[in-house]
């Protein structure tokens, strides 16, 4: 019997610096709580199908992850979440993408495996097929979290009215250009049309 | 972004992620985790995979098809697969880490971030969770 269960909870400037005692122990707390609800499934002999499900379902609930409630803003203050699971048997697999309304957002990824030919489903549409499937539905506020309210509120804050197209803008300092290449310069000394680098939050860039 | 793989004790293998995306995102921009072969993958031929990083690379180097790839056509352990799948995309320039697993219960849980939060329990009970490098 060789039933496992691995989880991860996110990647990104998670250092000693930046993290304290109690936060330490709340973050541990969880990812035992939610590994511990997806092995117990597999010691009964569910499946891994479930026991993943199971897991994430419990950092979805949970307001430490970036997922579920807890989940970052977008730049117009909405939590907009996604979520995938694959069967590893069959190679089924379903996925939503951009969903306001449905608390578990894996939980709709698992209807749109099982319960239609798709594989993805986006945006209100999802939200709607969730509705539909009986999956759990909740105001788009119950997401919100004051600890990410206040992420989206410094990264607004540090464009400083500057709209950025943030995924073409350079997130590492572009290498100088090379002496006598080096583009038209504005007053302020920068290259023409160039834009603040925009502050990538919750972990600076990762999802 | 939160993920989990697993393997039931009928040799299966599945692969979730789920995630609020990125803070001060816009024009609907989506990144790998609801992505089939980017940041969410299985197979039983070779293994499960989950993602959490910059999705932007990770669609484009399609991290989880990438490692799954390296152990069905390589014959690597999944271990090496996904660390040298972690160096393909720092040497794009994207960070982040993944974890999986394979069908005999081997793990990977490689990152090239500052911290990744990560947990495995094994077939004998044995749990492990960690947070930092």
């Amino acid at each position: 019997n060789r039933i496992t269960l691995v989880i991860h909870g996110g990647a990104g400037t998670i250092t000693r610096q930046n993290m304290t005692p109690e936060k330490e122990k709340a973050y541990t707390d969880a990812l035992n709580q939610a590994m511990q609800t997806g092995y117990a499934i597999l010691k009964q002999g569910g499946s891994s199908l479930d026991a993943v499900e199971a897991s994430i379902r419990v950092m979805e609930d949970s307001p430490l992850f970036n997922a579920g409630k807890g989940a970052v803003f977008t730049h117009d203050g909405r939590n907009e979440l996604d979520a995938a699971i694959m069967d590893g048997k069959t190679l089924k697999a379903g996925s939503v993408a951009g969903v306001t309304t449905v608390r578990n957002p894996i939980t709709a990824a698992r209807a749109v495996m099982d319960k239609s030919e798709h594989v993805l489903l986006v945006g209100p549409g999802a939200d709607q097929f969730a509705k539909e499937k009986g999956l759990a539905i909740v105001e788009p506020s119950y997401f919100h979290t004051e600890a990410r309210y206040q992420q989206l509120q410094k990264a607004l804050a540090s464009e400083k009215g500057v709209v950025t197209d943030q995924l073409n803008a350079p997130t590492k300092a572009a290498a100088p250009a090379a002496p006598g290449k080096s583009k038209t310069k504005t007053k302020a000394g920068k290259p023409q049309g160039y834009a603040e680098p925009p502050i990538f939050v919750e972990g600076r860039k990762y999802g | 972004t939160v993920g989990a793989v697993a393997l039931d004790q009928y040799g299966n293998l599945a692969a979730a992620t789920s995630t609020g995306g990125m803070t001060n995102k816009r024009y609907g921009r989506v990144g790998d985790a609801p992505i089939i072969g980017a940041g969410t993958y299985a197979d039983n031929q070779s293994c499960a995979v989950s993602c959490t990083g910059w999705g932007e690379f990770f669609i484009r180097a399609t991290v989880a098809r990438d490692v799954a790839a390296r152990v069905e056509y390589q014959q690597v352990p999944v271990a090496q697969a996904a660390q040298a799948t972690i160096d393909k995309v720092g040497k794009l320039g994207g960070d982040g880490g993944l974890i999986a697993l394979d069908p005999a219960g081997n793990i990977a849980m490689p990152f090239n971030s500052e911290g990744m939060y990560r947990g495995y329990i094994k077939a004998n009970g044995e749990t492990k969770v960690l947070i930092y490098r």
